[in-house]
């Protein structure tokens, strides 16, 4: 069932898919940026933009963020 | 607030959109409302206006889509992401798209039983008798339009009381357009089936057999893409009963009472108390009018929003008293400017009787494009949520009277002239004018032989004030007054059999007691729309006798 299949993806997993999606992490960065520090970064940045705790880490309401609905459109960027 | 890169906005104030296709999950005049109170969200707070085309390219197109939908930007099946929309400009710039593997509902995922019976709340009576025949479910005999009705009392020959159904009901639990139902369980390629299948087609649409064997008959129907009924039921198939009975309360809608998981659920028999018969409904889904105030609030140029409980925040959250948040006003205001409209906007009256009886033989005949069906829509705006707004009787009494009617004419033009008419209208060049029950036909500057009765026309002197004249076909001029309306034949000065007719009876949802009636903005043939005025405000119908508007005659007709 393809809603289930997202939730069941590594947090890791799902946290990259989501930053890239959206805009917070662009995909040149996810190809050079080594992949702690890009997340960490676009994380906080995420945490910044949708008003949650700004920690930098993959943390539980982050995650619940991530898997909440929402609109298709990017957060950051065209 | 954000804007997209360079503040992309429309260049014009007055937007279209169009309705490219529907979601089964919601009836067709329900999407249409949220749509229309989604707009309004914004053309209430700024000098936008948003008018529904039917047809050609609008502004701002807006669909439901699964999966890859056609433009590069897949959605994700259930739950995830829910719509998107792009930002202002030509071709897809501004449209918004919905993702249809949601469940759409008004966010409580009870709507789809509103048009189960009439704006009134009358619900389908089953059986009942029409024509001398028992229906025990909804049927389309006796209309031209193959909508589904039914009646809402056991006998509608004596009656004459009648409501609508939902046309996905003969879909609820699958069929076809012809009203038959599927049949469970029924066999194809050798295995039996009781419940809908996509198995044998390449489209994912779910179909069922409306015969119990589809190997042998090949007959079949679609289903809608839920598995149990829209309504909710068991596993068994047995569907919700409305109103039920629980911990001796009467329920007619699925609840979460007595539930420690807010599951929504229901009776499948009218007592649950006695039988403890139950089963589940859908979930509540997601709420077509706020994903949609959200995205297009995204089609008019606002970016997300990092304020949480701003509509442009991207997540979604469902809120029974939807409003703007300032952040939101903010950022269409700092796009578009203040509106200078009134706020809030007046509602369309809600109905006070039943709808007339079906007219069941054809009325007199008329040119085929100009005849006036049975009204084809649900005459009122349905019970709404959040968003929608009434104006008080004292507010309205307020406000002084527009001079729109009677009508004054210029003496110095036509000495032998009245100075005020109640209606004026023009057939092919000519001017007619009509006041106190009279009438002077013909070319005006020429003849001022004085006014011949009304009665000439074969309107009875009780008419009374004409309201307004509506030219309406070749020769054809609608005349109103008080709660009727006559149609005239021009060339034989004659108004047609068969009138007066009840207003209501197409004009649904008008004011009956409308001082001025007109076309405005349009010929007879061209998509004009009929303004009735009231007070300080006008009702504005589209051809297709659907008010489309609601608003001030001093802003948004005068212009003042």
């Amino acid at each position: 069932f393809p809603g289930d299949l997202i939730s069941t993806l590594p947090d890791l997993q799902l946290a990259e898919r989501y930053l890239q999606r959206f805009g917070y992490i662009t995909e040149a960065e996810a190809k050079i940026g080594g992949r702690h520090m890009s997340l960490g970064k676009a994380l906080l940045k995420m945490q910044k933009q949708l008003g949650l705790e700004e920690t930098g880490e993959l943390d539980a309401a982050t995650l619940e963020a991530m898997r909440a609905p929402r609109c298709g459109v990017p957060d950051v960027g065209t | 607030f954000l804007t997209f890169e360079r503040d992309l906005k429309w260049d014009h104030m007055d937007l279209t959109y169009r309705v490219i296709n529907y979601s089964p999950d919601l009836d067709r005049a329900v999407i249409d409302d949220a749509f229309r109170r989604a707009f309004q969200v914004w053309s209430d707070v700024t000098p936008l206006t948003f008018t529904q085309i039917y047809s050609g390219e609008a502004d701002i197109m807006i669909m439901f889509g699964s999966q890859e939908h056609g433009d590069g930007y897949p959605f994700d099946g259930k739950d995830g992401l829910l719509a998107h929309a792009f930002p202002p400009g030509q071709g897809i710039q501004g449209d918004a798209h919905f993702d249809d593997d949601e469940f759409w509902t008004l966010g409580t995922g009870l709507v789809v039983k509103t048009r189960h019976g009439n704006a009134n709340g009358a619900e389908c009576h089953f059986p009942f008798i029409f024509e001398g025949r028992s229906y025990s479910r909804c049927t389309t005999e006796g209309r031209k339009d193959g909508l589904p009705w039914c009646a809402t009392t056991s006998n509608y020959d004596r009656d004459k009381k009648y409501g609508f159904c939902p046309s996905e009901l003969l879909y609820t639990n699958g069929g076809n357009s012809d009203g038959a139902p599927c049949v469970f369980p029924f066999v194809f390629d050798g295995a039996s089936y009781d419940t809908c299948t996509t198995d044998g087609r390449s489209d994912g649409y779910r179909w069922c057999a409306t015969t119990s064997s589809f190997d042998q008959d090949k007959k079949y129907g679609f289903c809608p893409n839920r598995d149990t009924a829209v309504i909710g039921g068991n596993s068994q198939g047995d569907p919700c009963v409305f109103p039920f009975t629980f911990l001796g309360q009467s329920y007619s809608a699925c609840t979460s009472q007595g539930r420690q998981d807010g599951k929504l659920w229901c009776a499948t028999t009218s007592n649950y108390d006695t039988d403890k018969k139950w089963g589940f409904c859908p979930d509540r889904g997601y709420s077509i009018f706020l994903v949609a105030a959200h995205e297009f609030g995204h089609s008019l140029g606002l970016d997300h929003s990092s304020v949480r409980e701003a509509l442009m925040y991207p997540m979604y959250s469902y809120i029974q008293d939807f409003h703007l948040h300032p952040d939101d006003v903010q950022g269409i205001q700092y796009l578009y400017g203040r509106g200078s409209g009134p706020k809030p906007t007046a509602p369309a009256p809600a109905p006070t009787e039943e709808p007339q009886p079906l007219p069941t033989e054809e009325p007199q005949p008329m040119p085929t494009e100009e005849s006036l069906p049975v009204p084809t829509e649900e005459p009122q705006p349905l019970p709404t949520e959040a968003g929608s707004t009434s104006t008080t009787e004292e507010e309205e009494e307020e406000t002084p009277e527009p001079t729109v009617g009677p009508i004054p004419v210029d003496p110095s033009r036509d000495a032998c002239m009245e100075k005020n008419f109640d209606a004026i209208t023009e057939i092919n060049g000519e001017l007619y004018f009509f006041k106190d029950g009279s009438a002077v036909l013909g070319v005006f500057w020429e003849e001022c032989a004085g006014p011949p009765g009304i009665e000439k026309l074969g309107i009875g002197k009780e008419a009374g004030r004409l309201s307004g004249a509506l030219q309406r076909g070749r020769g054809k001029v609608l005349l109103f007054s008080g709660e009727n309306y006559w149609r005239l034949d021009v060339k034989v000065q004659r108004v047609d059999k068969g009138y007066p007719r009840a207003t209501d009876d197409i004009f649904t949802g008008v004011p009956l007691d409308a001082r001025n009636v007109f076309l405005y903005q349009g010929e007879w043939n061209l998509a004009g729309k009929y303004h009735f005025c009231r007070g300080s405000f006008y009702w504005r119908m589209t051809p297709r006798y659907q008010v489309d508007r609601v608003g001030y005659v001093k802003y948004d007709i005068l212009q003042c």
